[in-house]
């Protein structure tokens, strides 16, 4: 609003000028010379004399370009590839003259230029869902998603001034995808996902960065793309464009598989909490990530000791604070009393009424669910450490109390819920996979109902009946059931409910014999 | 059952990392070398 | 055995958005630099043709198994690409070395007849691209200032 008279024609002016000059053999390497001789002419516009002019220069520069490829997609007869030349000719030039100020903003001042360029990214993303809300269907992803990947790509050029402030860099960019994650712009969402799975933009954040510091930031795009999926994935509601954008999760979460697991074991715990408990084979590609450093014994080997194996005693590193998550603070009070000393008695019997009080309308707060069975487990491991984690050991415990009642009391959604829980827990070789392993097996051994025993022993099923990959620590889990005796598991009934179940359990049994 | 992974066009068995050449989340398939833009040196910027 | 749970009125925008979305996906191109000379234009060939890259597609050793010629057309028409930078390597590796000023690719043709701290003289081999073919250029001057 309100931009001063003639600030319009001066901008019109100047990209059309500046773009002249981005094109022509004169501008010399990176355009540099063009550049000196183009800032000239933002001076004499008076263009850059406040922080409030140049925003509103930005503003309109991205909306003329905006408005140009609008009218070049909208021209008939031209072919895609025409028109990607004609509004790459001007998108191009304005990504150059953009990475040019920034890099050569406040001198050696660092701050104006991450200043400036935040200035800028905030503008090309209110101008997009403006843009967004305004067009509905009709909104084009096509120059935001050129102008966000070509500016990246020369903000990460290999040079001394960019290095030094490539993280700000980064974290500018992952804060303006953040804002215009696919809930909030779901009309950018396939542009968006290119965006974040750009070869570049993973290579920096997850590989070059040092110490992991950009790990964080990915995990949560992350959560912003399983976010968007979950609604439609959970009502197995597939259509095209909901299979594309889930096909694309797939591959980019293979690449994070194969390039960077430790990732996926560091974030799973927070990727878990937003999938949707139906999406077995997405979640299982996650669940079966190990560090590279580690060689995983194989599962279907005779007499497996697992409490013998280097790994099985250490915690795995998980970057969720799970304590948050349990709320309300009362709960959480009452929970560590329990735990510690078995009070207060109504603890357990007001526990299934505390799971259930769900904001969002659901029948269960899953969140909760899942980060209450994780802090009992993590609460018991290191009171186990001295006995070794087993069958005999968790238990009586206050801490299994809590599993059993769950398992007990529950209907068959919390029920399924509360296992799905504990099963997403089943990893690679450490002790948060032995814990719960032994619980699950040790619920199945004292369900004094076959109807715990089938949902457990479904529970593990549906996750390996799936394509691969199968998480190590669900395999040996499975493999302990059906093998020791102790579980009576072939002489359960739900085993040969149907024709089909029987030949089910015998080809799984088959693969695991 | 989900889909088999080893059909979505990413050489899961490459000693290699992925993401370099990763084209697309929609692409079937992964770079050429010549869909990689390369910072190569100015003198071969011969057009 | 949860069963379906009923879409928001915010997941049914957003689903209406995505089919929107859908009908005008990015292209590969949209995140790569302008070709002017090999721009990708897709167009459907028989399903017998090769398609996807064959591994270590992106090794030097792949492109010096290459004829020069191959490696020229690289070089030339694949500008500010890693297979530009490969074909470089490779050529490289045969003896040939970049004229920074002519832009064109030499090789010593024998020995040169005089080397100073500043250029070397002698027949040479050159590929001009304006002709697409290699010449031979005696008394050639080659300035080690435009060598790269």
């Amino acid at each position: 609003f309100d931009d001063p008279a003639g600030l319009h024609e001066k901008t019109e002016f100047l990209l059309r000028e500046w773009v002249n000059m981005y094109h022509s053999p004169q501008a010399g390497r990176d355009s540099f010379k063009a550049f000196n001789a183009f800032v000239q002419q933002m001076h004499t516009q008076g263009i850059l004399k406040t922080d409030d002019l140049i925003t509103r220069f930005f503003r309109l520069c991205t909306e003329m370009c905006v408005d140009l490829c609008y009218r070049a997609l909208s021209e008939a007869g031209q072919s895609q590839t025409m028109i990607r030349a004609k509004c790459f000719h001007t998108l191009d030039a304005f990504v150059r003259l953009i990475a040019l100020l920034v890099k050569h903003s406040g001198d050696t001042n660092t701050v104006t230029k991450i200043n400036l360029l935040n200035k800028v990214l905030g503008i090309m993303a209110g101008v997009l869902l403006q843009d967004h809300e305004v067009r509905f269907a009709e909104f084009q992803q096509l120059p935001y998603h050129r102008i966000f990947i070509m500016l990246f790509i020369e903000l990460n050029a290999p040079e001394p001034i960019l290095e030094a402030i490539n993280f700000e860099v980064l974290t500018a960019f992952c804060h303006v995808f953040h804002i215009l994650r696919p809930a909030k712009a779901p009309g950018f969402a396939y542009a968006w996902l290119e965006l974040i799975s750009h070869r570049v933009f993973i290579g920096r954040l997850l590989a070059l960065t040092p110490n992991q510091r950009g790990w964080g930031f990915y995990a949560q795009l992350l959560v912003d793309l399983f976010k968007i999926l979950a609604p439609f994935l959970r009502n197995a509601d597939m259509t095209k464009p909901v299979q594309l954008l889930y096909k694309g999760t797939l591959r980019v979460l293979l690449v994070l598989l194969h390039d960077f697991p430790e990732f996926l074991c560091d974030y799973h715990y927070a990727f878990c909490d937003v999938i949707p408990p139906n999406c077995i084979q997405m979640r299982n590609l996650i669940l079966s990530a190990f560090p590279r450093t580690m060689r995983l014994p194989d599962p279907f080997t005779v007499n497996l000791v697992v409490e013998h194996l280097p790994d099985i005693n250490k915690a795995p590193r998980i970057l969720t604070n799970i304590v948050s998550l349990i709320q309300p603070a009362s709960f959480k009070k009452d929970l560590d009393s329990y735990l510690k000393s078995r009070a207060p008695i109504t603890f357990l019997s007001e526990l299934k009424s505390n799971l259930q009080a769900n904001p969002q309308g659901s029948r269960y707060d899953i969140p909760l669910i899942n980060a209450l069975v994780l802090y009992v487990g993590t609460q018991a491991i290191p009171l186990l450490q001295t006995k070794g984690v087993s069958m005999s050991t968790i238990a009586p415990s206050s801490h299994m109390d809590i599993f059993e009642n769950l398992a007990v009391n529950l209907d068959t959604e919390g029920r399924y819920l509360f296992l799905t829980a504990i099963a997403n827990q089943l990893r690679y070789p450490n002790s948060h996979t032995h814990y719960f392993s032994c619980a699950l097996l040790y619920l199945f051994r004292q369900a004094n109902d076959q109807t715990i025993q089938e949902l457990i022993t479904r529970v593990l099923l549906e996750r390996l009946i799936v394509n691969r990959p199968h998480p190590w620590g669900l395999l040996i889990t499975f493999i302990e059931l059906i093998k020791n005796q102790n579980f009576k598991f072939w002489d359960h009934e739900f085993v040969r409910c149907a024709p089909e179940i029987e030949k089910l359990f015998e080809n799984v049994a088959r693969s695991c014999y | 059952p989900g889909i088999d992974l080893t059909t979505l066009g990413l050489n899961l068995n490459s000693p290699e990392n992925l993401y370099s050449m990763f084209q697309s989340p929609f692409a079937e398939s992964a770079c050429r070398p010549q869909d990689i833009d390369y910072h190569v040196p100015a003198e071969y910027l011969t057009n | 055995p949860l069963g379906p749970i009923q879409l928001t009125k915010d997941q049914h925008y957003q689903l209406s958005n995505l089919e929107a979305a859908y009908h005008h996906l990015p292209h590969p191109s949209d995140s790569e630099r302008m070709r002017h000379f090999l721009p990708r234009n897709p167009c459907p060939t028989p399903t017998y043709y090769p398609s996807a890259t064959f591994p270590h597609a992106d090794t030097v050793e792949l492109y010096q198994r290459c004829s020069t010629e191959t490696l020229f057309f690289i070089f030339y028409y694949m500008e500010g690409t890693k297979a530009q930078y490969l074909a470089a390597k490779a050529l490289k590796k045969q003896s040939w070395r970049f004229h920074t000023k002519y832009m064109m690719w030499f090789q010593r043709h024998e020995e040169p007849k005089q080397i100073t701290e500043e250029y070397e003289q002698g027949t040479y081999i050159y590929f001009d691209y304006e002709k697409w073919g290699q010449k031979k250029k005696e008394g050639f001057t080659f300035e080690y200032r435009y060598l790269e």
